[in-house]
């Protein structure tokens, strides 16, 4: 695994996060359910959790863009790249944005939004890429099921290394 | 006269230095891209392949096209 240059990481277990909007390509539900259960991924393994705001500026704001989208960081079309989420800091720090040329879904079509979503809030918590091919944290996306997903080892190792382990487990 | 658009190796050269500018942090240089080619896109070339645990030769070869082709996340490989 690898952090980001000088280990940035929230000064706080205690995080927000906003669903700016929604692509079109799955229901509110399913995106909902899918984000949520991708910070869950992470806050099963540390002191971290997550609640969700509806208006205001929440540390994880979530959206769905197209091309130039306000950052500086262009998408590019469909394939390539799929999101991106920037490392904790105030600002964009830690906000996640998916790239509304791919077509997103729940299942093993197109790009499943938890996989994709679970990776990119790592970088929001601080987690670089891996190196590793079974990392959740390696740059490049690989289908699993959702359903039977388990945080792989290093990812375990990478984000306990800037939180320490959940209490609760 | 005419202008030719590029061929395949034009093209994969052209993706390739794309993509190592976006994700392992080649620089613009002031120097003519065929001395970049021969010191920098190497290196670069050379630090992907080992990210990916591709065989390292420092040139672009089918492999390494392969994976840059690969859909993924816009956070590069190596911090700016």
């Amino acid at each position: 695994y690898s952090t980001f240059p000088n280990n940035p990481k929230w000064p706080t277990n205690k995080l927000t996060y906003r669903i700016e909007n929604y692509t079109p390509d799955m229901s509110v539900s399913e995106v909902d359910s899918a984000l949520q259960k991708a910070l869950q991924v992470w806050a099963q393994v540390t002191p971290l959790r997550f609640t969700r705001i509806y208006s205001g500026t929440a540390d994880i704001m979530i959206s769905f863009g197209a091309k130039a989208h306000g950052d500086y960081y262009p998408f590019d079309g469909p394939g390539g790249t799929l999101a991106h989420a920037f490392a904790p800091s105030v600002g964009i720090g830690g906000d996640a944005h998916f790239d509304e040329d791919e077509t997103f879904t729940s299942g093993s079509n197109g790009y499943n939004l938890f996989l994709v979503a679970a990776h990119e809030f790592g970088h929001a918590l601080g987690l670089s890429h891996s190196d590793d091919p079974g990392a959740l944290m390696f740059p490049i996306y690989s289908y699993t099921d959702p359903n039977s997903f388990s945080l792989p080892r290093d990812d375990v190792r990478g984000i306990q290394s800037l939180y320490g382990s959940n209490p609760d487990v | 006269v005419p202008i030719l658009p590029p061929n395949g190796r034009e093209q994969d050269e052209e993706m390739a230095e794309t993509y190592l500018k976006r994700f392992y942090n080649l620089t613009e240089e002031t120097e003519p891209t065929f001395r970049r080619s021969f010191g920098q896109m190497n290196m670069k070339l050379s630090e992907m392949q080992k990210f990916f645990g591709l065989k390292v030769t420092g040139t672009l070869d089918a492999d390494t096209l392969e994976v840059m082709k690969k859909p993924r996340c816009g956070v590069p490989d190596v911090a700016k």
